[in-house]
């Protein structure tokens, strides 16, 4: 399963994540 | 070949000759595994290599939704108690379940694999992060994220879908938050993008995580936000491994999925649940209208439902806190 999420944000909004990489529910994905 | 006596021939039988095209096929798929790592080695970047149209109606002709119900019903079986344990441990081995995070720990608690599927973990398990606004709605992992330009989102490095295929035409009425459309834009893509971003100053971003078969199937609210509509798709079951991510193009759009739309504090936010191959049924919570992988749909439909009461002014939705629970994939 896959969850897709698309939003809208300030230009300064940061991801902190990495391709690739394995997260957890709760986890920062970013912020301003 | 035209003397020998008939009996000497060796009769072609349709074991052999499955086993041979199949064996050229992997013979053939391995030459072209070791092309192209002798390419990424001298430096040279491959381009992923695509399906072309054939294979992906070729492999949209299995039958995954059919299959994926009849899995879905076989998992909702009552297992004998017995039996639970050992049928349960193999998949935790199989996928690397790690049930310590499990609310129940005990196998025999769970009357089948759909049943084990649904688990809830420990509160504790999962700590929700106070300092960032948006947050992992679930476990997984990353496939790709960023900016979404020309209204083109990244399925993986180098493929890319069409953000109107997969959300549909624009549902919400005019909200009062949105500025009317600029005529300036220059083709209808362009305008279908600025039409959902309410702010000049604002960009639009994605993520997409895709969920492996042990990992936790419950996904939760991924900010403060409030939800006013739902679209669901009805469609293919593909699997969505990132393999076949990186194989199919559009393949977001092909598969069901459900699509929550709403308004965050700076504006649109969407998440969107897609269903694969075996895991075809999703939930949503507060969501009782909606039923997936039903039996029959008719080709490119899709159902709306709105949670904003237009009359009640304040209620624009469903209003989500981040890491509230959200919806889950089941089997079937």
């Amino acid at each position: 399963s896959t969850i897709v999420l698309i939003f809208e944000a300030p230009k300064d909004f940061n991801f902190y994540v990495k391709p690739g990489q394995k997260i957890r529910f709760g986890e920062a994905l970013g912020s301003l | 070949l035209h003397t020998a006596p008939l009996r000497s021939l060796p009769r072609l039988r349709p074991f052999h000759f499955l086993v041979a095209t199949g064996g050229g096929y992997a013979g053939y798929r391995q030459y072209e595994k070791h092309k192209e790592k002798q390419l990424e080695n001298s430096g040279v970047e491959i381009p992923p290599k695509i399906a072309s149209d054939w294979e992906v109606s070729l492999y949209k002709s299995v039958p995954t939704r059919l299959l994926s119900r009849a899995w879905g019903r076989l998992n909702s079986v009552e297992l004998p108690t017995w039996l639970r344990k050992p049928i349960l441990s193999l998949y935790i081995w199989t996928f690397g379940v790690n049930m310590k995070e499990a609310a129940v720990e005990d196998l025999h608690h769970y009357r089948n694999l759909s049943e084990f599927f649904r688990r809830k973990l420990k509160p504790q398990a999962r700590p929700i992060c106070g300092s960032h606004s948006v947050i992992s709605p679930s476990d997984g992992k990353i496939l790709s994220f960023g900016q979404v330009k020309n209204c083109e989102v990244e399925q993986v490095k180098g493929i890319t879908y069409s953000l109107e295929s997969f959300l549909g035409p624009h549902a919400c009425k005019e909200n009062p938050k949105k500025k009317p459309a600029s005529s300036s834009s220059s083709s209808s893509r362009d305008s279908f993008q600025k039409q959902l971003v309410t702010k000049d100053s604002n960009e639009l971003y994605h993520c997409v995580i895709y969920l492996a078969p042990g990992d936790y199937h419950c996904f939760h609210s991924p900010t403060d936000w409030k939800v006013s509509h739902r679209r669901h798709f009805p469609g293919s079951l593909m699997s969505v491994n990132p393999g076949v991510t990186r194989w199919i193009k559009e393949l977001f759009c092909h598969n069901e999925r459900v699509v929550l739309t709403g308004f965050w504090k700076h504006g649109f936010f969407s998440l969107t649940a897609v269903g694969a191959q075996n895991v075809g049924s999703i939930r949503i919570y507060f969501d009782r209208d909606l039923h997936t992988n039903s039996p029959r749909y008719s080709k490119g439909s899709y159902n709306d439902f709105s949670f904003a009461d237009t009359d009640a002014a304040s209620r624009e939705g469903v209003a989500m806190r981040k890491g509230e629970h959200l919806g889950e994939f089941n089997l079937g």
